[in-house]
């Protein structure tokens, strides 16, 4: 669903933000 | 079972995308769903993370949305 692919999206961008 | 995924998330694949145009992480997510790698959504999202940390890709903000892109 849409919804699922939000929550993924905002979980990988946490990820990569302690990265950045 | 692995025979049954017709997409993998490699880097190989991540990099291909991310040369041919600038993706979202949305975009790539569309790119490698779960259904189609047989992947649960938490290993799609840390994979995915090690890999855009290894390519280390360009990033531009397109339509105000951060955009990863790679040059060859």
């Amino acid at each position: 669903s849409s919804s699922e692919a939000d929550e993924m999206a905002a979980a990988l961008e946490a990820e990569l933000n302690d990265f950045m | 079972t692995p025979s049954s995924s017709d997409v993998q998330l490699t880097e190989d694949a991540v990099r291909r995308y991310l040369i041919r145009k600038p993706m979202t992480t949305k975009d790539l997510l569309k790119k490698f769903q779960t259904k189609r790698t047989g992947l649960s959504s938490e290993q799609t999202v840390n994979v995915l993370a090690q890999i855009l940390k290894r390519l280390n890709p360009e990033r531009k903000n397109i339509n105000d949305k951060m955009h990863f892109y790679l040059t060859e």
